[in-house]
């Protein structure tokens, strides 16, 4: 494994989003990891749309919350077509699910994985560089004051709430982090990243993870 | 002021931000100050209650999920 690695430096993560007052972080998170593992395939970098699948997929909430776990599921089961962010804009509220004709480009998925990954940080390296980014589900409550730096305390593993996708890790320096991408605009964080110490298991990063392939 | 900020509600949501966040940086003597560790201080969520934002931007729970077992996903791959 390398010492450091993140999917960024191969061009293959979109910007950072912003979910508005929409609890649609679950929505974001699957479509990110998509869309990074359609562009690791070679095909042209593009943002697929969050909106779909917060209007679509039925068993979670929409904007009052789901599942990324669920959202993969229901995307998995019934092979929907993610379409483009541009086709199906971000309104950051739940609508009315829209279907597009088979002549509108779109990506389905072709399955996903999902694990427990407590104790096993290592193994999740090794996963983060082959399937792609990877989704997490965290305890994210001390994250509405979170600056900059590496989290190391003030959140729970057992209490997690917030989905996130992790991009990379760096073990250069005294504490090797995660690079976890948020949903919460570029001015959040460390330009929309937050940086979580490994191997502890810290907010719960490891407890819920999974990815999508294309 | 609570003017300057908006409603009273944001102004006092605000105040406790700010106590909050002291509590935050301030961490106990039993614990190791690592460095390059987290720093929380104002941003664009400090005029939110604690509550308003847990409902508004945490709203994602974790599956109960299998436990990563390299050989089992391997099996389950070539199967």
């Amino acid at each position: 494994l390398p010492t450091r690695f993140d999917w960024r430096d191969k061009n293959v993560v979109t910007r950072v989003r912003n979910q508005g007052s929409c609890g649609g972080c679950w929505a974001f998170s699957v479509v990110e990891v998509i869309e990074s593992a359609y562009a690791i395939k070679g095909k042209p970098l593009q943002t697929f749309s969050a909106q779909e699948v917060i209007d679509c997929s039925y068993k979670d909430g929409g904007c009052n919350g789901g599942s990324p776990v669920s959202a993969l599921k229901w995307l998995n089961q019934t092979k929907t077509r993610l379409v483009t962010e541009s086709m199906y804009p971000f309104k950051a509220k739940t609508g009315m699910c829209h279907h597009f004709p088979m002549s509108t480009f779109g990506i389905s998925i072709k399955g996903y994985q999902a694990y427990s990954f407590r104790h096993k940080e290592e193994e999740m390296m090794h996963k983060l560089l082959e399937w792609g980014p990877l989704i997490a589900v965290v305890d994210a409550v001390s994250w509405q004051d979170y600056l900059g730096g590496i989290i190391q305390h003030h959140c729970s593993p057992e209490e997690s709430n917030h989905a996130v996708v992790i991009t990379g890790y760096d073990r250069t320096g005294d504490i090797p982090y995660w690079i976890v991408r948020n949903s919460w605009g570029s001015t959040w964080g460390i330009d929309g990243f937050v940086h979580i110490k490994m191997k502890r298991n810290v907010c719960g990063i490891a407890d819920s993870v999974a990815a999508g392939f294309v | 002021s609570p003017g300057r900020l908006g409603s009273a509600h944001q102004y006092k949501a605000f105040q406790e931000s700010i106590q909050r966040q002291h509590a935050l940086n301030s961490l106990p003597s039993d614990l190791l100050v690592e460095k390059g560790s987290a720093t929380y201080g104002i941003n664009q969520f400090s005029d939110l209650a604690p509550e308003l934002f847990r409902a508004t931007y945490l709203c994602s729970k974790p599956s109960e999920l299998p436990k990563y077992k390299p050989f089992d996903s391997e099996v389950k791959r070539l199967h």
